[in-house]
């Protein structure tokens, strides 16, 4: 399924 | 990382280097709007909860603590540094910063990923972005002639989101499970509102005149 949002970005 | 949104990332930390630079050389603040400044303060805090919970990478942490650092320091030279605060120009920076705060909020309510504290604030900071802008270019029209600086902070910070948008082209080739249709809209919609101003900056920088936005 779809991944969490990656809050990899600033 | 990919290299545009390194070069994004770079660009943001260029416009507010450029800001501090024109607030402590000039010890002026004329021609800034704090209305801008203090959205972007709540755009850094409500974006960035997870400072402390998430370490993705010291890189994403310590630009998270220049981003949150920085525009409170803004804020408070703005309003408390006694040389800096008298060249505020307070009768002309009045747009009601406070609906766009209340109709973001709304929105976060309506518009997330997952009705959760951390989501609903990051999507409420990613709406807040895109029109924080706003009492900025209001701010210019209504002043007439631009400083350099000024002009070269509001196109810095223009050009990282429009750096963004390739980021996230990218990625989304690259990258399977890639949907951030949020972070998306909301970047094309900040990258829009500064269409104009790109225009009149594109306009003054080939004639080598003055920056002039149009009334």
């Amino acid at each position: 399924d779809q991944l969490a949002n990656p809050k990899d970005e600033l | 990382m990919n290299i545009f949104r390194f070069a994004g990332d770079m660009t943001h930390l260029i416009s507010v280097l450029v800001l501090l630079l024109k607030i402590y050389a000039t010890k002026s603040c004329s021609g800034i709007s704090l209305k801008t400044q203090e959205l972007y303060a709540l755009v850094f805090l409500a974006r960035y909860l997870d400072l402390f919970t998430d370490f993705i990478s010291v890189y994403n942490t310590v630009m998270k603590i220049v981003f949150i650092m920085s525009s409170l320091s803004i804020v408070w030279c703005m309003r408390m540094h006694p040389m800096v605060r008298r060249s505020y120009d307070k009768e002309l920076d009045t747009f009601r910063h406070y609906f766009l705060i209340a109709g973001c909020l709304l929105g976060a309510l309506l518009v997330h990923e997952k009705f959760t504290f951390q989501e609903i604030f990051w999507a409420f900071s990613l709406y807040l972005e895109a029109v924080a802008i706003l009492p900025q270019l209001v701010l210019l029209q209504r002043s007439g002639n631009v400083d350099n600086l000024t002009g070269q902070y509001v196109f810095f910070l223009g050009a990282y989101r429009a750096l963004y948008i390739l980021n996230w082209i990218y990625r989304y080739f690259t990258e399977k499970h890639f949907g951030r249709w949020i972070s998306c809209i909301s970047g094309l919609v900040q990258t829009a509102l500064y269409g104009d101003f790109f225009y009149y900056y594109f306009i003054s920088w080939k004639n080598n005149a003055k920056l002039q936005l149009p009334a």
